[in-house]
Formats: structure tokens, sequence, C-alpha cells
């Protein structure tokens, strides 16, 4: 009895019909609230024992089973920011010393990103010398695409690292991601090198090891004009 | 708010979840397993319009007035969500990317009559 009101107005339906509909309904919401045209097709996914590890040091207490959240050191929902994790697909350097990694970013045309906050996530192995140092330094460098490993590569940052025991290390990348995802670039080349006697605890082997595949973690949200004019304004 | 039962016409919250495995979209939706949707439904006589959402307002103090006097306002009211929660999801996007995001305006917790 309430014309222009559709919860009201709905006439009543099968109970399996109304299921459908809801479904459907849902489904919509879904892909309309992640801004995806259609549900995106899987083809090759991470490995099972990456994921987990990742999702495991990076929301843990954070998000309940139901997917509810801890509101506790998240972003304010208004801000509609998002984080990204990208698995590092590892290549093999000419000259032997670092563990290339490379990250695939594509971002939709005339989508400008602003990234918040990034870091690097790299498993170092405990040195096989008990006599030695514990600390080690560790390199990240940022290659040019294409150009040859070595040649054309910026240190990006140096850090100390204690491997008395194998163990997870970050590494805050967070200008070097904007600059790239400024650039427009695609694919992110990245080093590590953490040199023992010309044996690098940083790198891997990525069929047998993949519950420590390197990966990235970036929390970024969508600019738009209100921000950009808000930037301007401070 | 009432939650919705066999006995229930007004308007009231009917609880709603998907399982992402029964529609086949576990294999892009990482967490959660699932989503509580909910949704509202029901009749919104006149005498239950403006509650809860409007209840204090100026326009809700207008629209009782004219209610009790029995002026016929033409305007009809409907059930609709009054309070909705995020839902924080972990999924591939198109470019099987890891995302993580707080989803707001998700989840319906309670409905009512405008």
């Amino acid at each position: 009895g309430s014309p222009g009101c559709p919860s009201c107005g709905l006439p009543a339906m099968e109970k399996d019909a109304e299921k459908r509909m809801m479904i459907e309904i849902a489904k919509q919401q879904l892909l309309d609230k992640l801004h995806l045209k259609e549900r995106p097709n899987i083809t090759q996914t991470v490995p099972r024992a990456a994921l987990l590890t990742a999702l495991r040091k990076l929301h843990s207490g954070r998000v309940r089973q139901d997917g509810s959240l801890e509101l506790e050191n998240t972003l304010p929902t208004k801000d509609q920011g998002y984080e990204i994790v990208s698995f590092a697909d590892i290549n093999e350097t000419d000259s032997g010393d670092a563990a290339s990694l490379t990250f695939q970013f594509l971002q939709e045309r005339g989508q400008s990103i602003q990234v918040l906050q990034s870091s690097l996530w790299i498993y170092a192995r405990s040195s096989e010398d008990p006599n030695r140092d514990s600390r080690l330094s560790a390199r990240v460098f940022l290659s040019v695409e294409g150009g040859v490993s070595g040649s054309n590569r910026t240190l990006v940052m140096e850090k100390m690292l204690e491997v008395q025991q194998s163990n997870w290390h970050t590494f805050p990348i967070t200008r070097t991601l904007q600059a790239f995802l400024d650039g427009g670039q695609r694919r992110l080349h990245l080093e590590v090198s953490c040199d023992e006697d010309g044996k690098n605890l940083c790198s891997m082997d990525a069929s047998s090891d993949t519950a420590n595949q390197p990966f990235l973690v970036a929390q970024v949200r969508l600019r738009d004009d209100h921000s950009k004019h808000s930037l301007r304004k401070r | 708010s009432l939650r919705c039962g066999d006995d229930v016409s007004v308007c009231c919250k009917r609880d709603f979840y998907i399982k992402f495995k029964d529609i086949q979209w576990h294999d892009w939706i990482i967490a959660p397993e699932g989503y509580h949707m909910n949704y509202c439904m029901g009749q919104c006589p006149q005498h239950l319009s403006g509650s809860p959402g409007i209840a204090s307002s100026f326009h809700a103090t207008v629209f009782s007035q004219l209610k009790v006097n029995g002026i016929n306002t033409a305007a009809s009211s409907c059930c609709v969500p009054t309070e909705r929660q995020p839902l924080s999801m972990v999924y591939f996007n198109s470019q099987h990317s890891i995302v993580k995001t707080d989803v707001p305006d998700m989840i319906v917790e309670s409905c009512g009559c405008t």
C-alpha cells in the first residue's frame, strides 16, 4: 500500500524466487562496492602457504572470522582506503649477489593512487656460521626496466638485520612505490642483497619455499579532485 | 528494530547470509567466508512513520502534528535500513593483486520506517 517504496510494496514471492533474487542483488552490490564490472577470473593463484603467511602477518587480530572489523588501527571508512598485497616474481640476477623481485601493479586509466604506507617483507635465513657476527647489512635497490642488473640500479635503502635466527624483516618503501605509480609504470623491479661471503641470505628458491615468498604491502587510497584541492589549500 | 519472523508483517530486519562457496565466488574472495547482507521488509503503517529514524527532528514533529490532526499528507513511509556496518574483505582483483578493503554500509543492522 505504499507506492514508490520497494521494500513495502513488493508482492509476496515464492521463497526460492526471493532467495535467488536476493543472491543476485547481493552479488551486484558486492561488485559495485568493489568497483568491479564482473567477478575477477582467477586462473593462477598465489600458493596458499604464501598467502596464509602474509595474511597472518598483516591482519592478526584485526579482522574477525565473519569479516567484521576490529576498528583499532584501521583506516576510517570514510577515507575509502584499502591495502594491496602483492607477491614477488623471483628472478635470477646476472651477478647472482642479489635476489631480483618483480611486482606487478596495473592501474585503471585515469586513476591516481596515493600511497599512505608501504613495506617490503623479506625472509632472511640465519647465518650458517655460528661464529659470525649476527648482524648483517641488507640493501634494497630499485632497478630500471630493461637495464642490465648491477649497472642500472639505485640504492633505495640500507638496513642492519639481526640474522641469528631466520625471520621476516620489513623495508619501508613508501616513497619509492609512490614515485613508481606516479610514473605510470607497470612492473616494479627491486633487488635485495644480504650478502655473507658471497651468499645472499635474503634470496630464496621460489619453488621450494613458498611460505616465505617475499611480498609487498601498500596501504593506499584513490586520489580525487577534492583531496587534491585540500592539499593545495594546506 | 524488529527481526522478521513468520508472524511479523510490519517493517523488520530479515537475516540473509550468503556463503561464497555456495555461489562459486570463494576462488576470488579470500575472506570472509560469506556475507551477512540482511535486508528490510514489511509494512510501514502511518503510526510507525518516522520511527526511529527521524524522531527527534523538526520535520518529524511537524509530520506527527499532521498525523494527529488526521491530515492526509499523501506521503508514503518506507521500510529502510537505519543502521549499517562495514564489511572487511580480502580478495583478488582483476589484476590478480590481493586487495584488502573495508567497505562501508554493507551489513544491515536494523530497520525502521522513514
